[in-house]
């Protein structure tokens, strides 16, 4: 399982939640408008956390965040 | 299986409940407008409760929470 | 498999029975209105009842409790 | 797998039948109007028999008990 | 993988056949008019015969018995 | 996998033939019209044939023997 | 997986081919006019050959042997 | 996977290719006008050759050699 | 997972190229006008090479080579 | 699981993050304007970045980098 | 998982790129005008890269580089 990130303006982050008992920020992946990621959920990521302003790409459609 | 949660006003919380014989509140991350959690079920966590006015995209369709 | 429960109305109960021999209610969960609840099939939960008005989205549509 | 049953009506019975070499009521949950139920199949459970007015969602669609 | 049968009269009979190198009848349930059945196959069950008037819902469609 | 059988004729049979080296008449169940009996492959099944008037209702499609 | 052969005269054959390094005839069924036959492919049988005129039903589509 | 191939002329070919690191003709079985043959993919055979006139059903459609 | 492939001239070859580390040409296969082969992918074949004028048939569609 | 990448441009990048506790980049590959990426999610890449002006396509649809 | 690669023009190169920690290529085939090729991602091979004009069939539609 993967999902798709475009951002749509600058500064956008991407947290990783760590899998487990705890649920610590794990990992924050910053993106500048017009960049796109794609990231797994893996062994460590059990939950992700979206700010700015993204076009996300899911398997239960297309999500925009930030309005 | 993941879900993705969308809030629609500050102040949104995702709830993860226990796996197991008890069912206590794991842990609570709390959104503000525009931001979006997208949240695997995993060893930890077996169900999850929403409150305050959000978007939760599920295989089942898109639901509307806090109306 | 998971089960999402949107309370339409103050008080809804979502019960898990227990798997096994035995059929106990193993936990309620209360929900108010508006507030949603997602929901597993679990080790230790095999059977759900919902009393009060809520909308159950499941595998085979969505379901009206309550009326 | 699991099914889906909505009591039509007060008293409604779900009657869960042991799995293995012998056929036995194993369980039998009393739904009264408006409430559902959501069962699944289990190490225990290898057949359900319902009395009473139901609607039950099953994977081959929706079946009307009590008619 | 289940079926489900709805009794569309008085003494609708449901018999599971044994699994295995014999085929016996393990156990016959009755059905009367309205009553619905949801039956697995099993390990101990690889055979059903139904007997009486039922609308026997399978993954290929709804069978009509008694007719 | 399952078959479901519908006779459409008194003295419908069908006949289990044995998985292995030996293709064997393993079981003969007979049925009446109206009559419906749901049959899977197993460990001891590998083929299946039928005599008489009936409907074979398959996963490739409804199928009618006897004509 | 089984096809599934309905013999469209007497003295159709159905004739299973060994798995393994050799090709050899293992088995040949009978069928006349009417009868239907439904086989799988199992561990001693890795290819079947239909002679006569008979309808075939398989994953690919309805198949005439015979013309 | 199997496919099914039907004889449109006589002497039509099907070639059974060897698995592993040499590939030589395992078998050959020979298909007169109108006989069909279901033929699997197994641990012997990795790749079939067809010659003469033949429909050729596979997952990807229907292939009409020998034109 | 298998493709079909059907030589539109004489002299098409379909090249096995060998899985692992080296990637050298394992088994050349040379097809007439007319004929098909139906060819794995398989522990020692990781790759094919078409050339001549084909019709392919694979689960991306057919694919003509050779113009 | 794998994405596919056209470079609409000279100078695009692809990044591969390590996967486990740390998210590092791990490999960058640079495409020029028409060359295309095939890239899966592996033991050692569970997010991919990409910079530049680039098509796409992954299994939740065709997304435009660098707008 | 394949892909199928089709050469436009001469000279179209496919490399293949290691799995594992480090990115190398491990392997160039080239194709000319006309021929195909279809390659599958392996334990060798995790991620592909295309120069030249071809139409590359992939899961998620075909894609043309080159241009
Ligand atoms: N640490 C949590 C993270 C998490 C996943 N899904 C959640 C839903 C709600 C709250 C937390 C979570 C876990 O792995 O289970
Ligand atoms: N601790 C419970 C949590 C739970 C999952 N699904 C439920 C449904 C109803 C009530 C509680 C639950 C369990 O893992 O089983
Ligand atoms: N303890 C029961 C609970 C149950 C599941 N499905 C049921 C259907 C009917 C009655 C009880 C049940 C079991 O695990 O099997
Ligand atoms: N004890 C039986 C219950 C059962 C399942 N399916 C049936 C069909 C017919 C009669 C009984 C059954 C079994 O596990 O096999
Ligand atoms: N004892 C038989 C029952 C059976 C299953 N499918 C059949 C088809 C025909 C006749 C008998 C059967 C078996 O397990 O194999
Ligand atoms: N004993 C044979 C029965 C069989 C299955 N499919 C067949 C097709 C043709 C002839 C015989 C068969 C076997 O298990 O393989
Ligand atoms: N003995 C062969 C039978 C066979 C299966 N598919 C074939 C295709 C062609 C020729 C022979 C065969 C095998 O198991 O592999
Ligand atoms: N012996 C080869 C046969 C083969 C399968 N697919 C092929 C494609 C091309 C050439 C040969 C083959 C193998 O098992 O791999
Ligand atoms: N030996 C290589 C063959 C190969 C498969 N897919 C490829 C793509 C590009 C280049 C070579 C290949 C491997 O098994 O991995
Ligand atoms: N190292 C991280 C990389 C990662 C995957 N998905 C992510 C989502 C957000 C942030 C980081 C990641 C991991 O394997 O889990
Ligand atoms: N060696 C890398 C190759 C790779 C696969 N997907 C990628 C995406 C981006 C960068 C490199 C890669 C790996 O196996 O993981």
């Amino acid at each position: 399982e993967y999902v798709v990130i475009k951002a749509m303006e600058d500064g956008v982050t991407i947290i990783g939640l760590t899998r487990g008992k705890d649920t610590k920020f794990n990992h924050t992946e910053k993106l500048d408008r017009g960049e796109v990621m794609l990231a797994q959920f893996t062994d460590n990521t059990s939950a992700m956390k979206i700010r700015g302003s993204a076009q996300i790409y899911t398997k239960h459609g297309i999500v925009e965040s930030g309005k």
